[in-house]
């Protein structure tokens, strides 16, 4: 589908990619978390595309099989939610992930 | 107003009260860490009211000058947001509140 088509683009040409709403602290974490790591993410606020956001969080979820908020994109590879985001970045495997990402 | 009596009375007739949203992780966790220390919160989904719910937020913003959710409530006294109980907690000061409020 096209909306499909434009996620694929929009997260292989970004190195960081959160799809969000902006109330909601679990995204705020995740978007502080690589600020802290010197990386800007490109943040797609779903609350703020009217009709289009809840359809793009049903494709998302078809393409991730993650229904929820923040849906963390890094280096073109979905690496999950705000959890496990916070994991892999304890385990040092955050940044080294990145790294790889920009060399690209 | 109606509303402010009603919330005073429910904060005050119940050990451990928390306004909520059903989809909130940081709800979720505040939620968590009362039952782990062996409390049943009573909990208010702000978004299982209908039009109730965005003006049972305004009052409570009046009475507790916060605005967002969780909104947590312990002997009747408001202690604030998930962050503010998870530090109280850690300074090993939640469990103290609640012994003695659960004493009166
Ligand atoms: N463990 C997940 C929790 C994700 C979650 O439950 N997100 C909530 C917001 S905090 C959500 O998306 N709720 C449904 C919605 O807002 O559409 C994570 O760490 O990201
Ligand atoms: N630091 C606060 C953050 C509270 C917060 O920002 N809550 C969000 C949801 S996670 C909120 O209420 N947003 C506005 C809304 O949902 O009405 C806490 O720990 O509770
Ligand atoms: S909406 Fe509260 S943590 Fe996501």
């Amino acid at each position: 589908s096209r909306m499909e088509e434009s996620i694929k683009r929009t997260v292989t040409e970004n190195l960081v990619v959160v799809y969000s709403k902006t109330w909601c602290s679990y995204c705020t974490e995740v978007k502080t978390l690589f600020k802290r790591l010197g990386v800007e993410p490109l943040v797609i606020e779903l609350d703020e595309l009217g009709p289009q956001g809840p359809q793009l969080q049903k494709v998302l979820e078809r393409l991730t099989k993650q229904h929820t908020v923040p849906n963390v994109f890094v280096g073109g590879k979905h690496i999950g939610g705000c959890t496990d985001t916070v994991k892999l970045n304890r385990k040092g495997e955050l940044e080294p992930m990145l790294a790889e990402a920009k060399g690209k």
